[in-house]
C-alpha cells in the first residue's frame, strides 16, 4: 500500500542539506511498522513523503497504487483526506478550535452528517482520556492533552494508513499504553500503522522496526511472538 | 532559592479546573530536583510559576527570597531573564531568527557584547550536536534539533535556576544522554535544576524525584549515590 524507491530529499541550503539519502521502504496493507533512529535522522521528512505532505528531490513514493508526484495539489488533499490519518510530532491543532472541534474537522471534510460527527469525536476523546477537556482550546491543555488531541484526530476517520510521529512523547508512560492500545486495535482491524518513536518499548508494538541513520536504513527488526 | 507554600492553580472554564491543589516545595541552591507524574497533572503549571510566566491563585511562590507576587510584570520579567533558564514543553523558539541567533536572545538582554554572544550560542549548540545547523530557522530543524535549540538558549546566561519542561521527549537515548551530560555539567557548577520528564531515566539523574498527581504532591524519592 506504500512503496518508497530510492527516495532521495534534499534542501538548499547554504551547501546542500540532504535529510533521506536513498531510501527504499514498502508497507504492505495491514502492516505495523515502527521506525527509529537518532534525532536529525530524517524520520518526520520520510513520514511527510509518505503523507503526501511533500515530494521527493528524487525517487518515487507509491500511495495506494498512485505515485504521489503525479497527483496535483488538490488530489493530494483528497488523498490525505481520505486515506491517511497524521499524528504530527508538533501537534499541528487549530489554536481557535476546540478539541472536540479540532477532531471533528477531519469528519467535516468527509462531509460526515453533524451528529456522527460530534459523536465520533467525542468517542475518541473519550478513549485517550480526555472526557473532561473536549471543550478546551489547545492552549487550555497540556502538551500531553494536545498529542493526545492529535492522535484522536488523526484517527477520526479510521484512515486506511496512520502515520505517527512520535505519539508518546509527551505522555507518561500508562497514559502511553492507552494510546499504543488504541494504535493495537486499529491495527486489529486492518489499518496499516507506521510508527515513529524514540522508545524501544514502544516500537516493540509494531511487528517490524526499521533503524535509520543519516537518512538511509540501516538493520531491520522483526519482532516475534504475537 | 525556590519556595512554593500551598500554592494552588486554578482556571474558570466551564466549571473550574484545578491544576495545582496546593502544592508545597523547597528547591535549595544548587539542588537537582526531578517532577514525574501523569499527563495533565500540574507539572508544566508548576514550572510556569517558578519560572514566574504566571502568578498562583493561592498561596506564594518565593524565587531567591522574592513573592513573585509582590513583583510588577517588568520586575518579573527582569527575574527571568537573569535567573531563569527555562525549556519549554514546546521550545516556543522565534521562528524569524536562526538557531544561533534564538540562542543569543538571552544573550543580547544580558548586554553581552556582540562578539562574546556569537562565540557562547556557538558552543552551546557545538556541545548539544547543532555545529552544523546553527544558521537554520526552526521550520528548518527536525523537532529534536529545536528542542536542543531551546537547551542552548535556556542555558545561554548559565542562570542560576534552570527549568526544564521535557528537555529529551522529542530525542534519541544518545542524543538525551548528551543533554543531561550537560545538565551535570550545569548543576556541577552549583546551578539549582529542576527537571521535569516523563522517563524515569531520565529522572535519576537528580538527587530526588517529586511525584505530582492531581496537581498535588505524591510521594518523594531520594536517589541515592552519585
Ligand atoms: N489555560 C487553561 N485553562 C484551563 N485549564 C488549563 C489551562 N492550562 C492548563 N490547564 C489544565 O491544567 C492541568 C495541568 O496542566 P499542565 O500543563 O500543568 O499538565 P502537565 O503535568 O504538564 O501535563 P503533560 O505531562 O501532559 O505536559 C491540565 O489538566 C490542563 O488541562
Ligand atoms: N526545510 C529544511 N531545510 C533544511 N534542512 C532541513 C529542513 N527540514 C529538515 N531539515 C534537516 O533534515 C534532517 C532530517 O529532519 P527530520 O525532521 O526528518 O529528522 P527526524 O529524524 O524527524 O528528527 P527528530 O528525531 O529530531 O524529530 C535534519 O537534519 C534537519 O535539520
Ligand atoms: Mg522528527
Ligand atoms: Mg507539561
Amino acid at each position: 500500500i506504500v512503496c518508497l524507491d530510492d527516495v532521495r530529499k534534499e534542501y538548499a541550503l547554504g551547501g546542500t542539506v540532504t535529510a533521506l539519502d536513498g531510501i527504499g521502504l514498502s508497507l504492505p496493507a495491514g502492516s505495523y511498522t515502527a521506525v527509529m533512529g537518532p534525532s536529525g535522522s530524517g524520520k518526520s521528512t520520510l513520514l511527510n513523503l509518505i503523507g503526501a505532505l511533500d515530494t521527493p528531490t528524487a525517487g518515487r513514493v507509491s500511495v495506494d497504487g498512485t505515485d504521489i508526484a503525479d497527483l496535483s495539489e488538490n488530489d493530494r488533499a483528497k488523498l490525505r483526506g481520505t486515506k491517511i490519518g497524521f499524528v504530527f510530532q508538533t501537534f499541528n491543532l487549530m489554536p481557535r478550535l476546540s478539541a472536540r472541534e479540532n477532531v471533528e474537522l477531519p469528519l467535516v471534510f468527509a462531509e460526515w452528517d453533524t451528529d456522527r460527527r460530534t459523536e465520533r469525536a467525542e468517542s475518541l476523546l473519550d478513549r485517550v482520556g480526555l472526557g473532561d477537556r473536549m471543550d478546551h482550546m489547545p492552549q487550555e491543555l497540556s502538551g500531553g492533552q494536545r498529542q493526545r488531541v492529535a492522535i484522536a484526530r488523526a484517527l477520526a476517520t479510521d484512515p486506511a494508513i496512520v502515520l505517527a510521529d512520535e505519539p508518546t512523547g509527551n505522555v507518561d508512560t500508562e497514559t502511553g499504553d492507552e494510546i499504543m492500545s488504541l494504535l493495537a486495535d486499529t491495527h486489529d482491524r486492518g489499518n496499516t500503522i507506521l510508527l515513529v518513536t524514540h522508545e524501544r518499548r514502544i516500537a516493540e508494538h509494531a511487528d517490524r522496526i526499521v533503524h535509520v541513520r543519516d537518512g538511509r536504513r540501516e538493520d531491520t527488526e522483526t519482532i516475534g511472538g504475537d
